[in-house]
């Protein structure tokens, strides 16, 4: 059976869960043209 | 504790001057000439006097970051992109100023100032990681140390020729805070802590752009880590959506390094076997499936592929884990070795099973000391039989010491030791080589002979069980597998475990079909 | 045989629970790992690519940083004097750029708006972007479907190519609705 620990560590990853990093984190600032992510139709290229 | 009195209202007076400065357009190439008006503002503050003033400036200004990324974040009304925009602004100028001082730390010369203070500063942020995580516990939020990290680890790759110096001990460092930071301690920052570990850049230094694989080794241990933390959860099958989610971005990052590094894998396979649950049989094999990019592999499913005549089966791998002195405690290395060169005393052979078992809890079997003796004893055969002038066969690997033990470990373990044990085995199944040969070998001598019908169910299901998850797939596995079903040798079709159920049936067909 | 979970049966066990448990899928048949938005077979390193092992997507060319000489960095010095990002300036080659780079963005819904604007429409089906071509009527026009020559523009090899097409009107996308808060930029 999972130790005390280990469920810990699930309770943290659990709310960790909830404010993943995104992309944008680890990319310089854009002032111009920032990223603004938003769902598109599925028929438009996503790559 | 104890903060010289002023020492909080003179560093957040400094760090927002160092913000403003960091932001106008008179700050100058790479902020050079903002920087080298705020040193002196620094030196007037008395910041740079000791050691001690210095430490605490940066616990400060890193706690006083934290905050007000904190407070950001409990903004509902902005949008993401502005509360990032919002804590970003004053993080960066920040992690600016610790890259400049870190470069210009002592004169151009003189890395060790340098690294030094990189080392400091990474502990302090770890530090104050490590506090809040406990401190906040769920409500712990990874933003501010993951962008501190990232950039830093950025403007610190720079191509300039003052970090190029110094780029083997920086990578060091962050390996090092990395390690500290590692999922295991800090469950809250896991999920920014693979995306670290994970960034083109980090990957790129790390693993392609150091010369002389001297990044490999810390990297390995990172995925140590990360393994450790995933094996209890992934043993129990526990897969709540945050752990899957962790899992399956494991995967993603494993398929970048399957690809981009396969030596890589091939170089620590074992040291990761060593650490990933048994259960966790697509990863594993996904390790186990990496061959050298110079390598041609001939198709397992030829007609009539005759492996005894590759000429890869005669050179060892590499294996950059010492498992040797892994065999502990060092009596049962030192009576392994007198068994292995004199096959004697034979109370050895029956006092191997206890060696092999373990008083830690959930685990009857102690599994780095068997995939260890598997893998030593192994090795040890092979080139015993090499300085007979021979090459490893059903018939050269019989009648041997190390053959002995084998046969002894598939006879007297349990189903729970046999299949661990064979499991050790098939851990060397990977990609031509002297070991995936051997191994090989042993697999089918051992179903060949062994006198009950459980050994070779057993060796039968730990070969199905990799072979039934989606790809990739080990060649020596395959290879393995096809010699069993083909060879009229092995009687495979004729044992009863292969028509036990309908199911069992259908899967063996279905299997055996896709292989031939 | 043997009766525990180490032998055949115990396979087989894991793998029925399996077809009901969902957190068992991942470890029993484990994935499909040509899903999660890797080229496996492309013959260039994934590595410089690698957004985020949360996204299966890799990285938009303009989202990978690179090391430029400071000089080119103008941003902070001109960016006053920039002037406000408005679609309905562009030309029709930009508009397409900024389509098709940046899938996922609020910037593709925009673009795609303004297409919209200037009688271009967006077939679903086909995955591409078409207009009458200028002064050439349908020859056959139902309430359903027109016949005509029309302009596709071919994003592989950037340019227009007129042909004729049978177009059905429920294959084209309505007009392109944008999120209700556009996040807030200086610049737009």
């Amino acid at each position: 059976p999972l130790v005390k620990e280990h469920l810990y560590q699930l309770t943290m990853g659990e709310a960790a869960f909830h404010h993943l990093p995104h992309p944008s984190d680890s990319e310089r600032l854009r002032h111009y043209l920032p990223r603004n992510p938003c769902p598109t139709p599925p028929y438009y290229p996503q790559l | 504790i104890d903060d010289p009195p002023g020492l909080h209202e003179k560093t957040e007076y400094l760090l927002r001057e160092w913000v403003n400065m960091y932001h106008s357009p008179a700050a100058g190439r790479d902020s050079t000439k903002a920087f080298s008006a705020f040193v002196q503002q620094m030196h007037q503050q008395g910041i740079l006097k000791t050691d001690d003033l210095i430490t605490r400036f940066f616990r400060l200004c890193t706690e006083m970051c934290v905050d007000l990324c904190y407070r950001a974040l409990s903004e509902q009304t902005h949008s993401p992109t502005l509360i990032r925009a919002k804590c970003f602004h004053t993080l960066d100028a920040f992690v600016r100023l610790i890259a400049l001082l870190v470069k210009h730390s002592g004169d151009n010369a003189n890395t060790v100032t340098k690294i030094n203070l990189l080392n400091k500063v990474l502990g302090i942020v770890a530090g104050v990681l490590l506090q809040d995580h406990e401190v906040r516990q769920t409500e712990f939020q990874q933003l501010p140390y993951h962008r501190i990290f990232i950039m830093l680890f950025i403007e610190l790759n720079a191509p300039e020729h003052i970090l190029e110096n110094i780029n083997f001990q920086v990578l060091t460092a962050f390996c090092n805070t990395f390690h500290i930071l590692r999922p295991a301690k800090a469950p809250g920052f896991a999920y920014a802590w693979l995306e670290l570990i994970s960034h083109r850049v980090f990957i790129g230094r790390m693993l392609a752009l150091t010369p002389q694989q001297k990044g490999w080794g810390m990297y390995a241990q990172l995925l140590i880590d990360l393994f450790k933390f995933l094996s209890p959860f992934l043993r129990n099958a526990e897969l709540n959506k945050p752990t899957h989610f962790l899992y399956k971005g494991t995967l993603r990052v494993l398929l970048v390094l399957l690809h981009d590094f396969p030596e890589f894998l091939c170089d620590y396979h074992y040291a990761f076997c060593d650490v990933i649950s048994p259960n966790c049989i697509q990863m594993r094999n996904l390790i186990l499936s990496a061959f050298p990019r110079n390598m041609r592999l001939p198709d397992p499913f030829t007609p009539n592929l005759k492996v005894d005549m590759l000429s890869d089966i005669q050179h060892p791998p590499r294996i950059l884990s010492n498992f040797a002195n892994m065999i502990q405690p060092p009596s049962f290395k030192k009576d392994l070795d007198s068994y292995l060169k004199t096959r004697s005393p034979v109370t050895f052979l029956s006092d191997l099973r206890s060696s092999l078992q373990s008083n830690e809890p959930g685990s009857r079997y102690n599994i780095p000391l068997m995939n260890a003796l598997v893998l030593y004893a192994g090795t040890q055969a092979i080139q015993h039989i090499h300085t007979k002038g021979l090459t490893p066969s059903m018939s050269t690997i019989a009648h041997s010491s190390h053959m002995d033990i084998f046969q002894n470990l598939a006879v007297d373990l349990d189903t729970e030791g046999r299949y661990l044990f064979l499991t050790a085995i098939a851990n060397q199944l990977r990609y031509p080589n002297s070991h995936t040969h051997y191994f090989s070998c042993t697999l089918l001598y051992l179903f060949a002979e062994a006198n009950t019908e459980a050994i070779q169910e057993q060796i039968t299901r730990v070969l199905l069980e990799r072979l039934i998850v989606n790809r990739p797939h080990p060649w020596g596995l395959l290879i393995t597998f096809i010699e069993l079903i083909k060879n009229p040798q092995f009687k495979f079709w004729n044992h009863e475990f292969v028509h036990c159920a309908p199911e069992i049936e259908k899967l063996f067909e279905s299997v055996a079909r896709s292989c031939m | 045989m043997v009766p525990d979970q180490f032998g055949i049966v115990g396979l087989l066990t894991f793998i029925k629970s399996a077809e009901t448990d969902p957190s068992l899928v991942a470890l029993a048949p484990g994935m499909d790992l040509t899903t999660l938005g890797l080229n496996l077979n492309s013959p260039d390193n994934l590595y410089s690519t690698f957004q985020s092992p949360w996204v299966d997507l890799p990285c938009r060319p303009q989202d990978i940083d690179f090391h430029v000489p400071a000089e080119y960095l103008t941003n902070i010095y001109v960016r006053d004097k920039l002037a406000p990002i408005k679609l309905n300036r562009y030309g029709e080659d930009l508009l397409f750029f900024l389509f098709y780079m940046n899938g996922g963005d609020v910037l593709q819904l925009a673009a795609a708006a303004e297409l919209y604007n200037r009688d271009w429409r967006y077939h679903k089906e086909e995955r591409v972007w078409i207009t009458r071509a200028p002064g050439v009527e349908p020859v056959v026009k139902t309430n359903a479907y027109e016949r005509g020559t029309y302009y596709f523009f071919d994003a592989q090899n950037w340019r227009k190519v007129a042909k004729e097409f049978h177009l059905e009107y429920d294959k084209l996308e309505e007009r392109p609705s944008l999120p209700p808060t556009l996040h807030h930029n200086p610049n737009q």
